[in-house]
Parts: C-alpha cells; sequence; structure tokens
C-alpha cells in the first residue's frame, strides 16, 4: 500500500458525507446503498465513522459530474477515467467526484459504484494507488464478482488511523506472490496449449510481457466462476476446459462459459455421493481417460465412453506410486504427468508408473 | 500495400498519444515546449514509461510494447500514480 505524499490524515475520525446529486443510470436507493456499503467497509477495519448528512457542508462531498468540472481536472467522456477523489482537508479536501459520462451500475456490468465508491474513498482517507493487483487501492478497474478490502487495503488504512475497536481484528485475503518459495495451488490446467494455475480469486501464467509470470483475477476471463475452484481439466479434442467445486462443475470454451452449467458431478460423472469434491483432474491425452482425484483414492472416467471404468476408485498409490496421498493438483505436458501437494510438485511417467523429478510447485515461473 | 503503411502509422500515431496523455495524467510527464526540446537529448518519456512498467509489475523497457498499452488502455481512477 502507499500513503499519500505529506501522509494527509482526518484529524477528527468522525466524518460527515453528503451525495450532492444522483446519476440517473440507478435509483436513487441504490446509489445511497452503494455509497454506505463503501464507507462500511472502511469503517469496519478503523477507528473512524461516517455519517450522511442532507444539507450544508460535509467532510466528504459525493457528485456525479462530467467532463471539465472546475477542479483542474477535467473528465474524458466514456471509459478511460472513470472517478477521481482529493485527500483529507478542508474544502475540496476528502471530495469524491464520478465521471457522469460513464454508466454506473450496482452488477457486473460496467462500471460498477459499490466498487469505485470504495476505491475513490481510500484516496479520500489519504491512501494512494497500491501495486498490490488484489488490493481495491490497484489503481485500474477490475470487478471480480464481490467487493472486499485486501490485507494491502487494510494495513494501508491501520497505518494512518490505528486498528479497528471491534475485539477480533479483522483480516483480508492476500495476494498470493508467483515468487513466493511457499505458493501451493487449487488448481492447475492446460488450456489451448498454456498453462494456467489457479489460487484463490486469481490466475497465474507465464507470459513473455511479464518478467515474472502474469496475475490477474480470474474473473478477467470468466467473470461468473466462483473463487476458491478446487480441480480444473482440459477436454483438448472438444476444446474444452472444466473446472470444479463442491459437488459442481463448470465448462467453458475459451472465455464463454457453456449453456446449461454449472451441472452436478453426480449426474454426469457417476460419482456417489459420499463424493462432496474434487481435489484435482487431468485427462490424458494419449488415451481419453480422466483421472479424478478425491482425497487419497483415485477414479478414473472415459472421455469416449462418457462413464467410470470398473475396478475404481482405487487408492492413488496402486495407479502412481511415491507421490503421496493427496493431491492438490495436476496437469498433462508432453505426455507427462505433473503433481502438486503443498509446495511440491512431482513429475510422473504414467508408462513406466516412474516420478522422473521433483521440484518447487512455482518452478514454472521465471523466479 | 499503400494503404497498410498508413494503417500502421495512424494507429502507432494513437498510441503515442495515448501513452504521452497517460504518463501526463497519471506519472507528472510535463508536456510544456522546454520538454519537448528535451526530449531531444534524455528523453523523460522513457523514464515515466519504465515507472509505469515497473508500478504495474510489466517488464521495465521504457518502449510501450503490446502489454503496456493493453494496462494503459483499461479504465481505471483519475488519481495519479505517482504524487504531483
Amino acid at each position: 500500500f502507499v500513503l499519500t505524499q505529506g501522509s494527509p490524515r482526518w484529524e477528527d475520525t468522525h466524518l460527515t458525507y453528503r451525495i450532492e446529486n444522483y446519476t440517473p443510470d440507478l435509483s436513487r436507493a441504490a446509489v445511497d446503498h452503494a455509497i454506505e456499503k463503501a464507507f462500511q467497509l472502511w469503517s469496519s477495519v478503523s477507528p473512524l465513522t461516517f455519517t450522511k448528512v442532507s444539507e450544508s457542508q460535509a467532510d466528504i462531498m459525493i457528485s456525479f459530474v462530467r467532463g471539465d468540472h472546475r477542479d483542474n481536472s477535467p473528465f474524458d467522456g466514456p471509459g478511460g477515467n472513470l472517478a477521481h477523489a482529493f485527500q483529507p482537508g478542508p474544502h475540496i479536501g476528502g471530495d469524491i467526484h464520478f465521471d457522469e459520462d460513464e454508466r454506473w451500475t450496482n452488477n457486473f456490468r460496467d462500471y460498477n459504484l459499490y466498487r469505485v465508491a470504495a476505491h475513490e474513498l481510500g484516496h479520500s482517507l489519504g491512501l494512494a494507488h497500491s501495486t498490490d493487483i488484489g488490493a481495491l487501492m490497484y489503481p485500474n478497474y477490475i470487478f471480480s464478482g464481490d467487493v472486499q478490502l485486501s490485507q494491502d487495503d487494510i494495513s494501508g488504512i491501520q497505518a494512518i488511523y490505528g486498528p479497528s475497536q471491534n475485539p477480533t481484528q479483522p483480516i483480508g485475503p492476500q495476494t498470493p506472490q508467483v515468487c513466493d518459495s511457499k505458493l501451493t495451488f487449487d488448481a492447475i490446467t492446460t488450456i489451448r496449449g498454456e498453462l494456467m494455475f489457479f489460487k484463490d480469486r486469481f490466475y497465474m501464467r507465464t507470459n513473455p510481457f511479464y518478467p515474472e509470470a502474469e496475475l490477474n483475477f480470474i474473473s478477467v476471463f470468466w467473470p461468473h466462476l466462483p473463487n476458491g475452484l478446487q480441480a480444473a481439466y482440459e477436454v483438448a479434442d472438444r476444446d474444452e476446459v472444466r473446472f470444479f467445486k463442491g459437488n459442481k462443475y463448470w465448462a467453458v470454451k475459451g472465455q464463454d462459459v457453456l449453456y446449461g452449467y454449472p451441472k452436478y458431478i453426480y449426474r454426469s460423472f457417476g460419482f456417489p455421493r459420499t463424493v462432496k469434491n474434487i481435489d484435482a483432474a487431468v485427462s490424458d491425452e494419449d488415451t481419453g481417460k480422466t483421472y479424478f482425484f478425491v482425497a487419497n483414492k483415485c477414479w478414473r472416467y472415459d472421455e469416449y465412453k462418457q462413464s467410470m471404468d470398473a475396478g475404481y476408485p482405487k487408492m492413488i498409490a496402486e495407479d502412481f506410486p511415491g507421490i503421496g496421498s493427496k493431491v492438490d493438483a495436476v496437469f498433462q505436458k508432453d505426455g507427462f504427468f505433473y503433481f502438486f501437494h503443498g509446495k511440491r510438485q512431482y513429475k510422473f511417467d504414467t508408462k513406466t508408473k516412474r516420478i522422473l523429478t521433483l521440484q518447487k510447485a512455482n518452478s514454472w515461473f521465471n523466479c | 500495400s499503400h494503404s497498410f503503411p498508413a494503417a500502421t502509422s495512424e494507429t502507432q500515431e494513437q498510441d503515442v498519444e495515448t501513452v504521452q496523455k497517460y504518463l501526463e495524467n497519471y506519472y507528472n510527464l510535463k508536456n510544456d515546449a522546454k520538454q519537448v526540446e528535451r526530449q531531444r537529448n534524455n528523453d523523460p518519456v522513457v523514464e515515466k514509461l519504465k515507472q509505469m512498467q515497473k508500478f504495474f509489475g510489466l517488464k521495465v523497457t521504457g518502449k510501450p510494447d503490446a502489454e503496456t498499452l493493453n494496462v494503459m488502455k483499461q479504465p481505471r481512477c483519475g488519481v495519479p500514480d505517482m504524487a504531483q
């Protein structure tokens, strides 16, 4: 996180705010609600309190304006610059301006007012932009479905105003660091010749334009997939990737989630209802056999016959000796299976049933 | 073949303008005349571009490559990334 230069702050932590005018894109109640939720985010992690007033000057004045609105920072029409806010201080200090040339929404569509208001409020309280892509104070607009303060945001506001008064100190999600040697994964899959690694709300992939690996929100590609995916695999000859969470799964083709999903794993693959979720999955392109890993067992599904093979489930150790009794994630590349468990990665030859190498989980990133 | 170079230079002109405007708005690139003079010698656009690429975790090349332009075209907050 970054504090605004000069570390401006509100000396009185009981602040007032006033919504001077309303966008026609939403009902007044929806605007009031979005702004109120944004204030609640920050008051819940700090000693700050906010009171809405309807008359006269408030500490934080909120308005919807377009183009040049005489604050020396003109807006630029649709897109681009969405809103701005001023650091703590008298008069224009703390004020928030939303660009009325944008379409303001209270859902996934661009641009979600609650999400932008939460960011701008960070400026009104003394925060500058963060380089943490998982932080609300990151400069670019990314809407990942839910609006929550990351640990970076919480640390930032508490650096200015101290901790919140509630007994249990709130904590926020941390953004994975691709070169953290303790990095573990929720799921990994090939996708159209690339590798995609999943952790919490994020995907990671190697990309020639990034010095390490690219990390961004899963919602950038698939806005309606849930966070915290548990398994994923590609059926290459159908150009389909399947994502699993709990007893449901989604199928995507490129960035499109296929119609009729999510479906239940019981109906589609024939799992017993005792199976509550899948830990990992991989489809062997050479044989059309898909392996599902559930706790210390594995199941084998025939993609052509579209049914489970007889004789399964088996203990993982029977088909894949040496990789341990739990799998976090697995993918196939150049005929080999790569198994991940915790910080470890096993390169496995399915023909000889032997482990070829043992590596760190994040060995695929240029650390 | 005649139209192809025009399209490229037009795109490039747009990109140059995108870079210039973005760095003026968010990285304090000055756009005064003197600045243009100095650009002949040490190019502040390259320095500011490197600052932006570092901020966004991109490869720090000082050149407006595709990924850098892609980040610049994303909707964002109007507050500068570097203190004024």
